[in-house]
């Protein structure tokens, strides 16, 4: 039985055309009926192409916006770190999201952002397209990753007044069509040997988020000092920051069924600690002993 | 049977270990196989990041007719499979199929460019059954 909340439109049920009926040459969102082609696009990439048994669809093949080497290189570091060398989630790990995901700012969609007002856009802005966020992706936490140029010398230290804006396009307000959310604060942190700082801006963006606005429109400010701004000197003068765009990073709890709940998974070992048997070999079931190996020859430490 | 045990018995005594063989060493049994797949194989590398390699394991194997607590099938499996043997036998016999899995961390690229880390449920069998 489907769990209660599960919406009905994000599972593929049995109702799929058999593709080999359908010419290939068409989209395959086409051959699904329309209920589950809604459920079908609200899948991810990796399950559309399953459902698709891995034929050539045109996900796989659509063209790729290349990401950001940085943003890629600190998605492989958060990947390291969340899973194991065989890619399962690291069972001590006790955060409460499944899905991370990085956006990099819109840089060609600056103009032709139909959303926005003429001259709405300054140089300093950002605009974040959230589109591939799904409805069953709720957000924990956002951050706004900034990292450092190579040039900045590695050993100093920085005070910053970050001045954060973001513009909301209200069109049903003509009194306001564009309000304006800012906040100021000032953070203070040492460039060592790691080039990323992240700054939490989950109460700014979660309202944006929650309302299912996709277009985040954001304008950042940072005025920074090198060095202690106590004893600053003249020479310690405002230096150019040299930031990269920043991406924002969403930490998100995905509810769907084909998402793994940590804590699911939990509650289901308390509530039947005893598992059915796994027939790996004769042994199993007469000794039934702790350390066996297991078909990859790995000595399998079974825990209690 | 009732023989003189004195005599040289005309036929040797039915070997019983052998006999309990086929149950404790039954051939092909219903077990967990290992198998490996990269995603270059399927040309997904230019897409998914991470894992490069991914063992999903599979099950294969006879079921027995004697189930039960070897395998954690539920007692529906030994009721199909007498229909199976004595009622009717377009009734399928229990399958081996995966009974507990683990899930997979994915690191991609999605279309816009932007990356994302997901953990999907189920994608490796760790267990068997017969059902």
């Amino acid at each position: 039985p489907r769990s209660r909340d599960s919406a009905a439109s994000d599972r593929i049920s049995g109702l799929l055309v058999a593709p080999e009926e359908i010419p290939s040459e068409l989209n395959p969102l086409l051959r699904l009926p329309k209920g589950v082609r809604r459920g079908y696009a609200l899948l991810p990439p990796l399950l559309k192409v399953l459902s698709d048994q891995g034929r050539q669809s045109w996900e796989s093949e659509a063209p790729r916006l290349q990401p950001d080497s940085r943003a890629l290189r600190y998605m492989k570091r958060l990947y390291k770190m969340s899973a194991t060398k065989e890619g399962i989630p690291k069972a001590n790990k006790s955060h409460l999201y499944n899905t991370v995901r990085l956006f990099t700012p819109c840089s060609e969609c600056k103009h032709s952002h139909r959303d926005l007002m003429k001259g709405d856009l300054h140089s300093g802005d950002l605009l974040f397209n959230l589109d591939r966020v799904t409805a069953l992706e709720h957000l924990l936490k956002s951050v706004l990753l900034y990292s450092f140029d190579t040039s900045v010398p590695t050993s100093s230290s920085f005070t910053c007044m970050c001045h954060l804006s973001v513009k909301e396009h209200d069109f049903s307000s003509q009194v306001c069509p564009s309000v304006s959310h800012t906040v100021a604060f000032s953070l203070h942190f040492e460039v060592r040997k790691r080039k990323w700082v992240e700054i939490d801006v989950t109460s700014f963006l979660q309202p944006l988020i929650a309302t299912n606005r996709r277009n985040i429109h954001m304008a950042v400010n940072f005025t920074c000092l090198m060095g202690d701004p106590q004893h600053s000197t003249e020479q310690d003068s405002y230096i150019n920051m040299a930031l990269v765009p920043p991406s924002l990073l969403l930490y998100l709890n995905d509810t769907s069924e084909q998402a793994y709940h940590r804590w699911n998974s939990l509650r289901r070992r308390r509530k039947n600690p005893v598992r059915p048997r796994q027939r790996n070999s004769l042994l199993a079931d007469i000794t039934d002993d702790e350390g066996r190996e297991n078909p990859q020859g790995k000595r399998a430490s079974r825990r209690r | 049977r009732d023989e003189n045990l004195n005599e040289a018995p005309a036929t040797p005594p039915y070997n019983l270990s052998e006999y309990f063989k086929q149950f404790l060493f039954p051939q092909n049994e219903c077990e967990l196989h290992s198998f490996r797949l990269s995603f270059s194989q399927l040309k997904w590398d230019k897409w998914i990041i991470a894992p490069h390699r991914y063992s999903p394991q599979y099950c294969k194997g006879d079921c027995p007719r004697v189930v039960g607590h070897r395998y954690g099938s539920p007692v529906h499996t030994m009721v199909q499979n007498l229909i199976y043997e004595k009622l009717d036998s377009s009734v399928p016999k229990p399958s081996c199929v995966p009974a507990e899995y683990s899930p997979l961390s994915v690191l991609t690229i999605e279309p816009d460019g932007s990356i994302v880390y997901k953990e999907y449920e189920d994608m490796i069998a760790t267990k068997c059954t017969c059902r």
